[in-house]
């Protein structure tokens, strides 16, 4: 009966993983690998993240007549916080299909959210990630690494770490049955700073991670050490969002540009 | 905390309710 309630709590959390992020490592890796009809558009300079932007861009984002007259690094910023901003609230309709998860301590919810749902966006962004370049605006286009290295400092400096960290991550090869249960456990953490019911959260986080280790030995029978080797993951995940938190902090004071009110109230006293 | 967190709090209470990009 217990292995029975573990594969049935796999299920749930993969069927509420698929029905709440628009874009998955499936979908990511067939337009990635060429097997679309229509390629994403290459933005590779000025000049394609213009085109991009009267297109792809607008669609997502619409044209803001103050983001016009700033420059290209502000605008491409002002981009990744709208998928920042679209990411936190599938993670948050995510979590709330956890089962366990809606039944928390309010207060407690907000604390699983704030400090996970960075960790879990880059554990997705992989994904999206190849060693080339990332997926942007719905899969409809492709903006190079090499690009995004060149934007002036500290803008260029934002997203080479986690190329970095989706490079190794994505050598892994897990699929989104695997990807589901890793965000989950990302999510319903017990030593979040400030939580008030420990011991509730500890409960739900270990038999999530539970079936996650169950899950890895039936779906990747042949390597013993990715589960120790996710748990691993999850360390750098949580050093990814320090320096990124960092990064953001320096941006609001030395640039001359806003932050998303939600993001705002993420960072607000983070680490 | 749910007052420093009024859009979390918000969404994990009303799902329908979209935030602004």
């Amino acid at each position: 009966p217990q292995l029975a309630d573990q594969k049935t709590l796999a299920k749930q959390i993969h069927e509420a993983y698929l029905k709440n992020f628009n874009m998955n490592k499936s979908k990511a890796r067939t337009i990635l690998t060429g097997k679309t009809s229509t390629p994403p558009f290459v933005i590779h300079d000025m000049e394609t993240l213009q085109l991009a932007e009267q297109t792809l861009v607008a669609k997502m984002v619409g044209s803001s007549a103050a983001l016009l007259n700033k420059d290209a690094e502000v605008r491409i910023f002002h981009c990744c916080q709208c998928t920042s901003v679209e990411t936190v609230t599938e993670l948050t309709e995510f979590a709330k299909s956890v089962p366990g998860f809606s039944n928390l301590d309010l207060n407690d919810q907000v604390t699983l959210l704030k400090y996970g749902v960075h960790e879990a966006f880059f554990a997705m962004l992989a994904s999206c990630m190849n060693k080339d370049g990332l997926l942007v605006a719905y899969g409809n286009g492709f903006i190079t690494r090499e690009f995004l290295k060149s934007l002036r400092r500290p803008f260029g400096e934002m997203m080479e770490p986690k190329f970095q960290f989706a490079m190794k991550f994505n050598s892994l090869e897990l699929d989104d049955s695997d990807l589901a249960l890793f965000v989950a456990a990302i999510i319903c953490c017990g030593d979040r700073p400030g939580l008030v019911n420990v011991p509730h959260i500890e409960r739900m986080q270990e038999s999530i991670v539970n079936v996650l280790h169950l899950h890895l030995k039936s779906n990747h029978p042949d390597n013993g050490f990715l589960f120790p080797k996710l748990l691993q993951k999850l360390v750098d995940l949580r050093q990814l969002v320090t320096e990124h938190a960092q990064l953001i902090q320096e941006i609001k004071k030395t640039e001359d540009t806003s932050l998303h009110p939600l993001l705002q109230e993420i960072y607000r006293d983070m680490y | 905390l749910k007052e420093k967190h009024k859009i979390l709090h918000r969404l994990l209470q009303n799902s329908s309710s979209p935030v602004d990009l």
